[in-house]
């Protein structure tokens, strides 16, 4: 049959549930080894994170879509949480591979890194849900759920979200090309708007990056 | 992923991004 936007959209989350499938709500065995060979051990607050981040996205999304949707939100952020271990799985592989360190514990317990990854992770499902949005599961296509409505929840800055956007599309080779192609325009997004914000840690990066320069520049005291 | 236009160095990853390095 030809493919139509909506069998497109459809087979896209087909395709992602079916993923998702093998994956688990809960660390893997090899993230539990990467967990265990960190100076700190961060299983703990990654766990509490995942739960108290479930909290608020499913009073988030009733808020939006609706009281009785409450249920839907959770489903969507479960199959987040597990493409969130799956990539995070994959990114600690290649970064081993790449730095030869087993030792993770500064990024693995990083809130930032944690926070901004899993709402990589649950962007990525609600746009996959969200080229389908129709009446059947509930949510109206009036509800904009989509990009940056999840910096707003996990309260999040659009440059740190910014930050794991490459890192998440090499980490997961079956991401679609329309997500591929989502995720690129959430960073030319944040790039040409959202990281310009009040507020944005790129400024603190401009204003260090800055002074690294002038004191480069600086010449050096004849005792020197 | 050939659309995508990959800006990180050979050298770099998410560690450095995130000052883990």
């Amino acid at each position: 049959h030809p493919q139509t936007p909506v069998r497109a959209a459809m087979s896209n989350i087909q395709q992602l549930i079916m993923i998702l499938n093998s994956a688990t709500d809960t660390p893997s065995d090899i993230l539990i080894t990467y967990f265990n060979n960190c100076t700190v051990n961060p299983k703990d607050s990654i766990l509490k994170r995942v739960e108290s981040l479930e909290h608020i996205f499913k009073k988030k999304f009733a808020e939006a879509v609706g009281q009785g949707c409450a249920e839907i939100g959770s489903q969507r952020y479960k199959l987040g949480v597990r493409l969130y271990y799956r990539v995070m799985e994959s990114m600690l592989k290649s970064e081993e591979e790449r730095l030869s360190v087993q030792n993770f514990s500064k990024l693995l317990n990083d809130n930032i890194f944690h926070t901004s990854l899993l709402a990589c992770a649950v962007e990525v499902v609600m746009a996959t849900y969200g080229r389908n949005a129709s009446q059947s599961d509930g949510t109206s296509a009036e509800t904009d759920l989509s990009f940056p409505w999840i910096l707003n929840v996990f309260d999040l800055k659009a440059f740190d979200f910014y930050k794991v956007i490459e890192s998440f599309i090499k980490a997961e080779p079956s991401l679609t090309r329309e997500m591929i192609k989502h995720l690129q325009h959430c960073e030319h997004q944040i790039l040409e708007s959202l990281a310009w914000q009040s507020g944005s840690p790129l400024f603190e990066l401009i204003k260090q990056s800055k002074e690294r320069e002038s004191q480069a520049e600086q010449p050096e005291p004849p005792s020197a | 992923a050939q659309d995508y236009h990959f800006g990180l160095e050979e050298g770099e990853g998410i560690s450095e991004l995130f000052d883990c390095d």
